[in-house]
């Protein structure tokens, strides 16, 4: 489903060169659970945005259902970040002037779903979630954790074939945590989703089928469950 | 050294009203390390607001040094949140336009350090934790766990005599973790500092002489070493 070959990502800062990814090779099947592990700063995120299309690698090639994404137009890429990955970002990114219930709707806009339809589908998802009586808040009236699982709940809105969950439970307890990973683990074995989740926690990665652990920009090693 | 009697913390929105922290007393001395742990939306972040001096409870007083703060001036309660606390906010709160040299020395300035004093402190701060080769990138070239870390050391720029550290660790690899925790512990141990920490992770917990629990912003546990 997901397919990363020879991915080189480099930033340019004033004199330097960073080397966040040096050669990552990857194959991502539909329906499979892959945790990324390794220290902070290792090239995590910056794998996470070049699987999602939110980035472009310096060097190497990326296909998304065996289509490979330099050859897609801008509104193609645009129709394959709100429609077929959901991101789950690590810092939030969640839009300040709306509502909990606002944000989770938000990705639906774009896919044009009517507003009835829109309001109490992230009415539900966020049931789900255990935020449906902070559905009225604004970021600034919720905690870290409660930003964190409306980020996710806002991921799944538009039911994605690909969820890219970038560390999800760094802010929650390990109760939280576990709801928000049953709920993953659901979407992969019932619906069949992929889902890629970035992590610190060995528990959490208790849950992936494959565990990915990178260092300074590159794969050091690679375990699958069974 | 801090002293928190029948804290209380409410919110109005709208027609509901939010009860964060309901009753909640508090004694921490000084040299102690103390972790709260607790769900997510159990009030541990509105706790560390109150601490720091960065909000006002709805009822209950605050005691810093045997100073009640609702009786101090505008002006004494800037120089405590200065001088005396460091705050390692859930978020990081880092200035966008400032690189992380600059974010860590920004403190300095409003206690009128001098420039040379201030660029040479923070770069020791950053080599501490481990980002010296980061000193110059701005906040959005940083990765996750490496905007922690600078929020980190800024919270220890004045050498306050109270670090409080809102889960520190949420978005850091156990390794990067277990360097900031044991910087923690050398300043609590070495130079009597205060430290308290939120943290979600039992771990980090294992540093502490205390730990508090708080559910539905109440403590209904106190645990303590030795
Ligand atoms: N400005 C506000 N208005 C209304 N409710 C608020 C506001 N700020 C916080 N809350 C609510 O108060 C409760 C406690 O928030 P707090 O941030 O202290 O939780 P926390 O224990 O730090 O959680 P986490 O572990 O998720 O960070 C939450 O349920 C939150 O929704
Ligand atoms: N725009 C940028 N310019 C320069 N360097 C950058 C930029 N963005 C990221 N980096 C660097 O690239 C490296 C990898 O960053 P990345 O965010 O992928 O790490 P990560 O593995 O997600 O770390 P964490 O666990 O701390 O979130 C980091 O060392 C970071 O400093
Ligand atoms: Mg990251
Ligand atoms: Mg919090």
């Amino acid at each position: 489903l997901v397919k990363l070959r020879n991915i080189t990502k480099e930033y340019q800062l004033g004199k330097t060169v960073v080397h966040a990814l040096r050669g990552v090779d990857l194959a991502i099947d539909a329906g499979e659970i892959v945790a990324i592990m390794g220290p902070s700063g290792s090239g995590k995120s910056t794998l996470m945005h070049i699987i999602g299309c939110l980035d472009m690698p310096s060097v190497g090639e990326v296909e998304i259902e065996n289509m490979p994404t330099d050859s897609l137009r801008e509104r193609q890429l645009a129709t394959i970040r709100g429609r077929k990955i959901g991101f789950v970002f690590q810092t939030f990114n969640l839009v300040a002037s709306l509502t909990a219930q606002g944000n989770v709707a938000l990705p639906m806009i774009f896919q044009k779903i009517k507003r009835t339809q829109r309001t109490q589908r992230a009415a539900e998802l966020l049931e789900k979630i255990g935020l449906g009586d902070r559905k009225n808040h604004h970021p600034n009236e919720l905690s870290g954790g409660e930003r964190q699982r409306v980020s996710i709940a806002r991921a799944m809105a538009n039911d994605p074939d690909i969820i890219l969950a970038d560390e999800p439970t760094g802010n929650l307890d390990s109760e939280s945590g576990a709801t928000v990973m049953r709920t993953l683990r659901r979407l992969s074995d019932e619906e069949g989703k992929t889902v890629i989740v970035v992590t610190h926690n060995p528990e959490v990665a208790a849950y992936a089928d494959r565990v990915i652990t990178l260092r300074d920009g590159k794969i050091i090693k690679e375990e699958r469950r069974d």
